[in-house]
């Protein structure tokens, strides 16, 4: 899993 | 988006706003810690980096800017504001809180999930979020007086949290390998450090008395 898909929480 | 996470948005705006509105109306932080603010501040600074340059959504931004403008409004408040610094019990705030700030940083180095500067600041910004609140609960548990709005603060911070981790749970299920061990980790842990507030938090509701700590 990308970490990016956590950075769209707050 | 879920509704997990935008009812923990939300408690955490309520939360900010409850402080703001103490401080702006009564002019006073009586039983607040500045230190918990500022560690509040460092966490919003160091995770919000790629606030220009990373568009997730017009909501993701506005919160974000929300969040650090009231953070660090609070703090000026506290630090600054002729009227309500003079309620700050110093004294009484003494948790030695940029103590706390290193070994989220040598961790952040250590344990994150990719190691660029962005990445460990962000990782640094988890851990330190999940130690935060204790400078404030130290200092309730010191200054004994909890007044409502500062009681109301923390709970809506902890219900926060909670609602976050029904969150991952959610996504969890529903994403495929949607997996955060680092963030579930720190995200649990904050959560349990709450916890004991919350017990007594409900006993002084249940029994219609005021909220008391024990010493």
């Amino acid at each position: 899993s990308t970490p990016s898909d956590l950075k769209d929480e707050l | 988006m879920n509704i997990f996470r935008l009812a923990g948005d939300m408690t955490h705006l309520a939360s900010v706003l409850v402080l703001l509105l103490k401080i702006h109306t009564i002019k006073s932080c009586a039983g607040i810690s500045l230190k918990t603010q500022e560690l509040f501040a460092i966490v919003f600074l160091t995770r919000y980096l790629d606030l220009f340059t990373n568009f997730i959504s017009i909501y993701n931004t506005i919160m974000k800017l929300i969040f650090l403008g009231s953070s660090f409004s609070i703090v000026w408040y506290i630090r600054r504001h002729r009227v309500v610094r003079r309620s700050y019990d110093k004294d009484q705030d003494t948790f030695r809180h940029f103590f706390l700030m290193w070994p989220c940083l040598i961790l952040a180095i250590f344990i994150n999930e990719k190691f660029t500067l962005k990445e460990v600041m962000w990782t640094f910004s988890i851990y330190l979020e999940a130690i935060a609140i204790l400078p404030q609960l130290v200092m309730l548990q010191r200054t004994r007086n909890i007044d409502n709005l500062t009681g109301q603060y923390i709970f809506l911070l902890g219900a926060y949290r909670a609602f976050y981790i029904l969150n991952w749970i959610y996504r969890y299920f529903t994403e495929e390998h949607y997996v955060h061990w680092i963030t579930w980790v720190a995200g649990v842990i904050q959560t349990l450090l709450y916890g004991d507030f919350f017990y007594y938090y409900f006993q002084s509701w249940k029994n219609n008395v005021k909220l008391e700590l024990p010493a």
